[in-house]
């Protein structure tokens, strides 16, 4: 059996085959195999699991074709609300964090809450300001925003708004698009 | 979601999720994934796991604790006990998986979606990357 290793995802709420945009399937493909790459490497240096899985993540969050960090989902006021965790399965510690707008890699932050406080999960404000004690920079909410969730956050409340008027559309689509963001 | 479970040199495992959570949300919603032993589990005794579905299912059968304690308390395969959680996900009508590994190597990719965004490298294998079944 193998010495080590990784296995990754980037979310289950697939878009169908049919409804895949041209060269999407391509790009995802291409992202899945960048971050395995970036978590591989930090293994195959003989790197600890915690880093390589930050790594990872990493270059998941700074994608835009995935959900967390750039590209997440809009919330219903139109904004990013991001959370993450990390676990050691060495010494069984973990870090969370929850109801984040402005910091660039969720995880890193996760990472840090396991590391740098005596607690296992901060949320909203109190983390980022957790964070701006450590020296984070904060980014604008836009930063994380694309036109594609924002498309998506439109149709989706205007099918709710639909609904509240009796109208109810037969594709489970956005059923499943709201509940997979 | 996004997430990864790696297994070093060292024989540690550790597991990582970081999501936008769902659109639309209001009310401060927070799914599975940062909830330790909901969306993200690891201990060297039994695996590191990562989820990703419908937060609320996740959270209520505590998937990734569920899938370490049935192979510390029953000595159950990793592959063996992610399907069974993930079948219990099913049962109460959510959707969703997991991607797990074990201190032996051993992976588990399970879901009950369409597909799932999941790639896998282990070492003196050739790297894996799919999306449907």
């Amino acid at each position: 059996l193998p010495r080590f290793g990784l296995v990754l995802h980037g979310g289950a709420g697939v878009i169908e085959r049919q409804n895949m945009p041209p060269g999407r399937e391509a790009e995802i493909r291409q992202q899945l195999n960048e971050a395995l790459a970036a978590g591989y490497q930090v293994l195959a240096k003989g790197g600890p699991a915690i880093e390589a899985v930050a790594a990872t993540i990493n270059v998941l969050e700074d994608s835009p074709l995935f959900n967390a960090g750039r590209g997440a989902v809009l919330n219903a006021a139109g904004q990013c609300e991001l959370d993450a965790s990390i676990m050691n399965g060495n010494t069984l510690a973990a870090g969370a964090v929850a109801g984040l707008q402005h910091i660039k890699n969720p995880i890193n932050l996760a990472r840090d809450v396991m590391t740098k406080s005596s607690h296992v999960m901060l949320i909203g404000e109190g983390a980022e300001q957790f964070a701006q004690s450590l020296g984070y920079a904060l980014v604008p909410n836009e930063y994380f925003q694309t036109e594609f969730r924002r498309e998506q956050l439109k149709k989706i409340q205007a099918r709710e708004k639909a609904a509240q008027t009796g109208v109810r559309h037969t594709s489970d689509y956005f059923d499943r698009q709201s509940r997979w963001g | 979601t996004v997430g990864c479970a790696a297994l070093d040199q060292q024989g540690n495992l550790a597991a990582g999720t970081s999501t936008g959570g769902m659109a639309n949300k209001k009310y401060g919603r927070v799914g599975d994934a940062p909830i330790i032993g909901a969306g993200n589990y690891a201990n060297n005794a039994t695996c590191a796991l990562s989820a990703t579905g419908d937060g609320e299912y996740f959270m209520r059968l505590n998937v990734a604790h569920d899938v370490s304690a049935q192979m510390e308390y029953r000595g159950v395969p990793l592959h063996t006990a992610a399907a069974a959680s993930i079948a219990k996900v099913g049962k109460l009508g959510g959707t969703g998986g997991v991607v797990a590994i074990d201190r032996q190597g051993n992976i588990a990719m399970e879901f009950n979606s369409l597909g799932m965004y999941r790639a896998a490298h282990l070492a003196g294998q050739p790297a894996f990357v799919a999306i449907y079944r």
